[in-house]
């Protein structure tokens, strides 16, 4: 695992998120859940929870985006990037964009919401890329069923580095 | 004359190697390539050196089929290398 450079990190350990918009690929039902479940992968091995907010600024915010969107990072259309976020702190500290133009699901046709979710908020929570392929941190996506999806060693030993392991 | 398909295709690879090595490895883009100074090793190379060892390929510092490979595999948008 590797972290951001000038390892970064959240001061608190309850963060806010919202989510901004929707994609029409999916109901709205299925993107809450993806993003639950995604944040649930790290609230599960480490003291982090995430509070849902609707009509303020959140820690992490969530949100579904063509091309160029204002953050000099624009996407590329269908395939190739697929999502970007951005490392712990104000403003776009911590955000989550997603490209609109890819298809997202949440089974195996096209690109997994919840996975490609999960591998976006570890950037928002301080890791880097992995060069271990079987790390959800690796950079290239690869399909797991979210039903039999656990969290690899490599990416627990990262994000425990950072903020401790779990309470529970 | 029209472009040979040949130089069509390597004219392609580069275009492909050039923007993932500056999406991801920090390859800077060069406005004056034909100022570049003959000492020294080529910027791209060496990026694409970098881009092998991460990815565990053979360390070539050129763009072959397995370095290919995985440069048009679908990907997450934050550059490996940070500075």
């Amino acid at each position: 695992y590797a972290f951001t450079p000038g390892n970064p990190k959240w001061k608190r350990n309850n963060l806010t998120y919202r989510i901004l918009n929707y994609t029409p690929k999916m109901t709205r039902a299925d993107v809450d859940e993806a993003i639950r479940k995604a944040l649930s992968v790290w609230s599960n091995v480490t003291p982090l929870t995430f509070q849902k907010v609707e009509d303020e600024v959140a820690d992490i915010m969530i949100s579904f985006a063509y091309r160029d969107h204002r953050d000099n990072s624009p996407f590329d259309g269908p395939n190739g990037q697929l999502a970007h976020a951005f490392q712990p702190g104000e403003g776009l500290g911590g955000d989550v964009h997603m490209d609109e133009e890819e298809a997202w699901t949440k089974d195996g046709r096209g690109y997994n919401l919840f996975i490609v979710l999960a591998h976006e908020l570890g950037h928002s929570l301080g890791l880097s890329h992995s060069n271990d392929p079987g790390a959800l941190m690796y950079p290239t996506y690869s399909y797991t069923d979210p039903s039999e999806f656990r969290l690899p060693q490599d990416d627990i030993d990262g994000i425990q580095a950072i903020y401790g392991r779990s309470n529970a | 004359f029209p472009v040979a398909p040949e130089a069509e295709d390597e004219g392609k690879t580069l275009q492909l190697v050039e923007s993932y090595l500056q999406n991801f490895y920090d390859l800077q883009k060069d406005p004056h390539p034909h100022l570049r100074s003959s000492g020294g090793e080529n910027p791209l190379a060496s990026k694409l050196k970098e881009m092998q060892s991460f990815f565990g390929l053979e360390v070539t510092g050129k763009p072959d089929l397995d370095t290919l490979e995985v440069m048009k595999k679908p990907r997450c948008g934050v550059p490996d290398v940070l500075r």
